[in-house]
């Protein structure tokens, strides 16, 4: 059976809020070093890949493989029902038809018990082979997110250009142009505001903004995340958790006709 | 601005 605590029912608020208009169906895949998810969007263009690890949870135990077939609009229903600093338990049997979940408040005495049915989700699974990536660009999160969403005012596409001057963010729409461009930043005091870019080579990519604003909802998540690029293979932007957790997007980019 | 490629073009099936 699997049973896994977390502190705070916030996290998987969140990590589901954050996936929910990306991803509908997918199984929570549960084995002994933690909770795992990869689905791709609709469309294929995008890839969501989680992993909750055992660490993540106290406690944690699952006896054999476990996948949870959910509907993340449902399982968001039931989300909303959980306080963000309740602690919130999981739990299923070995070939479970639901997921029981259970919220306790940590300041009084009120539990609250729900079950979710679940499906049966038959799931492609991709190989994602590991990368050296070129590029390698930590910023804060909400900056990342004014980027995407200050540039999608002007055009639905985006090129990210990483060279030893520093990383730009440029766009052309029907109404003009517009570029942002950072370069590496050191705050003492505030290292959540740190912008630190690793580079091997030049890379220019273009993608699609409508889903990189759609990745930013994970922001609440992380004060900092990375973006990872290398010219002609997947943008990898992953917001880090305690305890090597993550939640993980791939965007396939735009390519020359 | 280019054509939007598919994720599985680079990702394999496992």
């Amino acid at each position: 059976m699997l049973e896994a605590k977390l502190d705070q029912a916030s996290i998987l608020k969140k990590v589901v809020d954050a996936i929910k208009d990306l991803v509908q169906d997918c199984n929570f895949d549960c084995n002994d070093s933690g909770i795992a998810l990869q689905a791709m969007d609709n469309s294929h263009v995008a890839l969501v890949s989680m992993a909750l690890k055992a660490e993540s949870f106290q406690p944690y135990r699952c006896d054999r493989n476990i996948a949870l077939g959910l509907n993340l609009t449902s399982l968001t229903k039931v989300l909303r029902a959980a306080q963000n600093e309740d602690m919130l338990t999981l739990r299923a049997e070995d070939a479970p038809d639901s997921l029981n979940l259970v919220f306790e408040s940590k300041a009084d005495d009120r539990i609250s018990e729900y079950d979710l049915k679940l499906m049966d989700i038959d799931q492609e699974h991709l190989g994602i082979p590991e990368t050296e990536y070129a590029a390698t660009i930590t910023l804060p999160s909400s900056e990342f997110r004014r980027i995407c969403t200050d540039l999608m005012a002007l055009s639905e596409s985006v090129t990210i250009d990483a060279s030893k001057d520093g990383v730009k963010f440029s766009c052309t729409g029907d109404i003009g142009n517009g570029a942002v461009t950072l370069r590496s930043h050191t705050n003492v005091d505030k290292p959540e505001l740190n912008v630190d870019i690793e580079l091997s080579e030049p890379v220019s990519l273009t993608f699609s903004l409508k889903y990189l604003v759609n990745f930013c909802k994970a922001s609440a998540l992380s004060h900092q995340v990375k973006i990872c690029l290398s010219n002609e293979v997947p943008l990898l932007v992953e917001y880090a958790l305690e305890n090597q957790s993550h939640l993980r997007f791939y965007l396939a980019p735009k390519i020359g006709d | 601005e280019g054509t939007q490629s598919n994720i599985t073009r680079y990702f394999e099936g496992a």
